[in-house]
């Protein structure tokens, strides 16, 4: 029977049976997904769909994947006044197969914000993202190791949501030596410190496995 | 001369309802959703002369012709799977991260000979 199972899982893409330690809680919008597709009695057979698209995002796909942020937050030396945040983001990506083909990633920032509506009045917060693109010894600054800015954005509201398109990055973060993750930098406010305590950061990736994705025309 | 008799409807090769729980499996802890899904499954004969309905393949024709034959010598075709179709499962894999996935293959609609 276990080999039996084993077989199943390895099908299911998985080496073990999962024994989640500290499962997070789902996504609402996996969630949705996921009602949408239980919902279609058959939505292989739907007239001009394919079971490998994902519809909301209008990508190629099968697997949808949230996965948490594991990067630190980053205490310098020489705390620098006008950075509130400086935080390591890290997505490990070991769990998806050779084969598998990322069209999507999209990283999501929540600010989990419930005492202050403004975190800085008049003076606006500046988010950065950088991709780090060469490891760093310790000891170095954050400047000292080359890193790639890949979004800048402006905001007042601290309990705003942040959604960024980082596709082209997590196709390459499939080769784990180039997956050395992102840093997230925001600055400019007076009132931010504290900010970091209710950060939240996870990566949605779409991926394709063509061996699973079977075309559905019948046969003439 | 061939030796015919008349196999009843219930008998014939067709879908049977077949619940699969994955509280049964053992599975519950790392799949959030669904609980379980309506795989079904397929028994039933497929007797000589094969009717169009049971999706036969050719060679299930000529072997029901050559058992009714030689009934000792060559088994009956089997009922199979036909048409499958796929289900999406929501679960946490082994780095506990959550998972919405499209399978393949999980539900017998049709079956035939």
């Amino acid at each position: 029977l276990q080999r039996q199972e084993s077989l199943v899982l390895k099908s299911l893409g998985l080496t073990a049976r999962p024994s989640p330690r500290s499962p997070p809680p789902v996504p609402h919008l996996l969630w949705k997904m996921f009602h949408k597709r239980a919902n279609l009695s058959s939505p292989a057979s739907e007239e001009g769909k394919t079971p490998c698209w994902v519809e909301e995002f209008r990508v190629p796909g099968n697997i949808i994947r949230v996965f948490p942020d594991q990067g630190q937050f980053i205490h310098s030396d020489k705390p620098r006044s006008w950075l509130c945040l400086q935080k390591r983001l890290y997505f490990n990506f070991s769990t998806l197969d050779k084969g598998e083909q990322v069209t999507m990633a999209q990283l999501q920032i929540h600010f989990h914000h419930n005492q202050y509506q403004v975190a800085s009045p008049g003076h606006p917060l500046e988010l950065s993202l950088y991709q780090a693109t060469q490891a760093a010894l310790r000891g170095m600054s954050s400047h000292a190791y080359s890193r790639k800015l890949l979004v800048e954005q402006s905001f007042i509201h601290l309990h705003k949501s942040f959604v960024f398109n980082l596709t082209e990055a997590a196709k390459m973060w499939q080769t784990p030596a180039r997956n050395l993750g992102l840093v997230l930098e925001i600055a400019g406010g007076k009132l931010c410190s504290g900010a970091d305590s209710f950060l939240d950061t996870s990566l949605l990736v779409v991926s394709l496995a063509h061996r699973q994705c079977r075309s559905t025309r019948k046969r003439r | 001369s061939t030796y015919y008799v008349p196999t009843g409807a219930s008998n014939i090769c067709k879908p049977r309802r077949l619940y699969i729980s994955f509280r049964d499996v053992g599975w519950e802890d790392w799949i959030i959703a669904p609980q379980g899904y309506l795989a079904n499954y397929c028994l039933g004969e497929c007797p000589f002369p094969l009717a169009e309905d049971l999706n036969s393949t050719n060679h299930a024709i000529l072997q029901t012709v050559v058992h009714s034959l030689d009934p000792e010598g060559t088994p009956q075709p089997c009922c199979v799977p036909v048409r499958l179709s796929p289900i999406s499962i929501l679960y946490y894999d082994n780095d506990d991260n959550v998972v919405l996935r499209h399978y393949e293959d999980m539900v017998v609609d049709e079956c035939g000979c």
